[in-house]
């Protein structure tokens, strides 16, 4: 399962729209 | 050239300005090329790079910001950025021994540039959804470093946010705020918070508020409405 690519990217685009502290 | 030959190449151990030219190359093709050749560069060329990253810390930082060897730091980053990309290279990154602390390491505000990507990238592995809690380990690896150093453990933190470069403001309190959100006790995140206004983030925090950026708006909001549910809770 090492074929997913732009996690990094994804995370970081999280990070910084703040989406990524959301409560769920 | 192929990942075979970029591990050759770091295998010799080139230095200064070889070096520079041989990790640009590879920063081009961790980006460029499918995960197959990440995993062919594998943890031997992340060993290689970590250990690279590793010496070129330790070396003396005299006129640190003109030396190619912090030109090679900071492009060593951008590698691992780049090969953390994807699920192979972020697994095998999280599982060596010193990738977490070398990357606290490189959070250095004397290098501001290098500094930002830095802790945009420990921002995301604290945020990773894993048992692991990942973001225990990055502050851990902060308070290791403070005690080595006996200087309080956020004060790089609170230093970066001192810099007048507007990116690194708005890293340092994305990761501000990815290590007090992933604390499940209410106890710890106040805990965190009071250890940094202390330290003089209530001060900086005043300065900020005043500094038209999108993204450090985000951050400012994501801090402020992250304290005020915990006060409300408390």
């Amino acid at each position: 399962d090492g074929d997913e690519t732009g996690i990094m990217d994804d995370l970081l685009e999280a990070l910084q729209s703040g989406a990524a502290f959301r409560r769920k | 050239r192929s990942a075979v030959m970029y591990i050759q190449e770091l295998k010799t151990e080139p230095r200064d300005a070889q070096l520079l030219s041989c990790l640009e190359s590879l920063r081009v093709s961790l980006n460029n090329n499918p995960v197959s050749w990440v995993q062919t560069f594998g943890e031997e060329g992340l060993v290689l790079l970590l250990s690279f990253l590793k010496k070129l810390q330790e070396e003396k930082e005299e006129y640190v910001n003109l030396s190619v060897g912090v030109k090679c730091q900071h492009e060593i980053i951008r590698c691992l950025k780049a090969f953390m990309n994807n699920k192979y290279g972020l697994k095998a990154m999280l599982a060596s021994p010193d990738g977490i602390s070398l990357l606290v390491r490189a959070a250095n505000p004397r290098i501001p540039h290098m500094m930002v990507d830095a802790v945009r990238l420990l921002s995301a592995i604290c945020i990773l959804e894993h048992a692991d809690n990942f973001h225990e380990r990055v502050l851990e690896s902060i308070t290791e470093l403070g005690e080595e150093r006996e200087v309080e453990r956020f004060q790089p933190l609170l230093s970066g946010m001192q810099k007048s470069n507007i990116p690194l403001k708005g890293g340092c309190m994305q990761l501000i705020n990815a290590l007090i959100s992933r604390g499940e006790e209410l106890d710890f995140r106040v805990h965190i918070r009071s250890e940094l206004m202390r330290l003089g983030l209530r001060d900086l925090l005043a300065e900020v508020r005043n500094i038209e950026n999108e993204e450090l708006r985000v951050q400012l909001q994501v801090f402020d409405e992250q304290a005020e549910e915990d006060s409300e809770d408390l």
